[in-house]
């Protein structure tokens, strides 16, 4: 554990606590992207899958159970708790569109023909895209609460900060991971449009919204 | 497997 992944983690799981701050603050739910978080429902469901029979540590095993849990909760306050502040007419991404190439790539690009390494490589290059469909509604809304613009923002961090790790793990291991790597880079490259509007506006103590 | 680093990650 190196002090890039732990931040990552760590900020990984602040954007899920303020989403669920929020949401249970406002006691509405506009403005998040139900798709998204049933995206990232499926990417954890199919990457921690191995919960079951690979341990890797306490911390490891904790965080898993965190994830899964937490992100099946936002999707019953969506869903049932909060439903009414949901408006599905902006939430339009089709997320056929990542979840298609995804699987074709995990297909293609993965450790070996194992249901498990499929379905690992499967989650990682579905994470690259699951915020698709929220940018999409922050772009189509064009403003957004600052609670929602931080979750976002914590969301990318954490997957920026992986990048270092990669790094550092394969000077100071020489082990690479070159599927979560690149999928990494994707990731944050999908977010330098938001990071950039959110470090020339909100950073400055201005709404969100949209030039 | 040498490959799969991930495996040990979130």
């Amino acid at each position: 554990m190196n002090i890039f992944r732990f931040l990552a983690d760590l900020s990984h799981m602040a954007s899920i606590v303020i989403l669920i701050l929020q949401i249970r603050k406002t006691k509405s739910a506009a403005g998040v992207s139900y798709k998204t978080q049933f995206l990232y429902a499926l990417v954890f469901v199919t990457r921690y899958i191995d919960i079951f029979f690979h341990y890797v540590s306490l911390y490891n095993t904790f965080m898993k159970i965190f994830f899964v849990t937490s992100t099946i909760y936002i999707l019953y306050l969506m869903r049932v708790q909060y439903k009414p502040s949901h408006d599905p007419n902006i939430d339009t991404f089709r997320i056929e569109y990542i979840i298609a190439p995804s699987a074709v790539l995990a297909l293609i690009i993965n450790h070996g023909y194992t249901l498990y390494e499929i379905l690992w490589s499967f989650s990682v290059w579905l994470e690259s895209g699951a915020i698709l469909p929220q940018l999409f509604m922050l772009q189509r809304t064009g403003e957004a609460e600052t609670l929602t613009v931080h979750y976002i923002f914590a969301l990318g961090i954490y997957r920026l900060l992986y990048i270092p790790n990669w790094i550092y793990r394969y000077v100071t291991e020489g082990r690479v991971e070159p599927i979560a790597f690149l999928a990494s880079l994707i990731q944050t490259a999908l977010y330098s449009d938001f990071f950039y509007i959110y470090y020339t506006k909100v950073m400055q103590g201005k709404k969100f919204e949209l030039p | 497997n040498n490959g799969a680093v991930g495996h040990d990650e979130l």
